[in-house]
């Protein structure tokens, strides 16, 4: 139940946030 | 095991891509300046700051990211 889950962020925020590390740790030289 | 060792290796990475002046901690600041690398809005990037900071003191330890990097690997693994 998404509704249990408290705070403003959202999970998805903090996974696109993470996910997006760790694509830009891969893309990087 | 082999595999928190692994993801203990990605946190610090992450890390330090947002530590970019190697102090040891993030600040607000460094997240904000994420803003334009990550496609995230600057909204986006202080609720992820204000999720990790667990204590709220306003910096972020490696301990304190890598528990979030962490939760995050096992939400992701249980979906």
């Amino acid at each position: 139940d998404p509704s249990m889950k408290a705070g403003a962020t959202s999970e998805g925020v903090l996974a696109n946030f993470f996910n997006s590390l760790l694509s830009k740790k891969t893309g990087s030289p | 095991s082999g595999a928190q060792l692994d993801m203990l290796a990605k946190a610090q990475e992450c890390f330090q891509i947002c530590d970019v002046e190697g102090k040891g901690f993030i600040a607000r600041c460094d997240m904000q300046r994420l803003h334009g690398e990550l496609p995230l809005s600057l909204e986006e990037l202080e609720n992820v700051f204000d999720t990790l900071d667990a204590d709220g003191n306003g910096s972020l330890t490696p301990e304190e990211f890598s528990t979030g990097f962490s939760q995050f690997l096992l939400g992701r693994t249980a979906s």
